[in-house]
């Protein structure tokens, strides 16, 4: 463990906190979307298949538990709890456009063609792509409340901090794995144009408008 | 040597 993966999975866990406050208090999924969402409960539940097998630490095993009931908690309170504040109109990214590319692409690319060892590079691919019909609602919105922004900063960054990471491990520990950084770099570039957006808007109290 | 490719990352 370094300082850039603690910062990575703090920074994930604050995203994922942030995400559950703005919906419990607000009790709406107002600009939230929910196909993200499911990708994201899809993405922990094909990586931590391992969770009772393959035990690290208590706090690989903690994380991973809030992780997996956390996101498909934000799925049940998106799709059944507070289904009425779903905004289906905006939220209309064709997940299948990225299911089916990233498994296919998980069969192919890979370190051994096992089924764990296929359902973590599916979850890793899936992951780096998530966030694409979150993107796709705010830019049809045009805006984010800020709670949503502070929400996808976190995300983004855990991702960025976890690049950090890698390039600590390669040099200290000689350790690096190629698919996970290829696909971090692919999912941490995707929020470059929010991160712009973010600082030079929502940091200066101004609201996530993006340009029409 | 197994244990060495263990996933440690969340």
């Amino acid at each position: 463990m370094n300082i850039f993966r603690l910062a990575g999975d703090l920074s994930h866990l604050a995203a994922i906190i942030i995400l559950l406050i703005k919906i419990w208090k607000t009790r709406s999924c107002a600009g939230i979307s929910g196909r993200s969402q499911v990708l994201f409960a899809i993405v922990f539940i094909t990586r931590y298949l391992d969770l009772f097998t393959n035990f690290i630490s208590a706090y690989n095993t903690a994380m991973k538990v809030f992780f997996l009931g956390s996101s498909i908690g934000t799925v049940y309170l998106m799709y059944l709890k507070f289904k009425a504040t779903y905004d289906h109109n905006h939220d209309t990214f064709r997940i299948e456009f990225l299911l089916l590319p990233t498994a296919l692409l998980s069969l192919v690319l890979n370190h051994e063609f096992s089924v764990m060892e296929i359902l973590w590079t599916f979850s890793i691919y899936l992951e780096s792509v998530a966030i694409l019909p979150q993107l796709f609602m705010v830019s049809k919105t045009g805006e984010a409340e800020s709670i949503t922004s502070h929400y996808l900063f976190a995300l983004g960054s855990y991702r960025g901090l976890y690049i950090l990471n890698w390039i600590y491990r390669y040099y200290f520990e000689g350790f690096y794995d190629i698919i996970a950084i290829v696909a971090g770099c692919v999912q941490t570039i995707l929020y470059c144009d929010f991160f712009y957006l973010y600082i030079t808007k929502v940091l200066k109290g101004k609201k996530l408008q993006l340009p029409a | 040597e197994e244990d060495e490719n263990k996933k440690d990352e969340l």
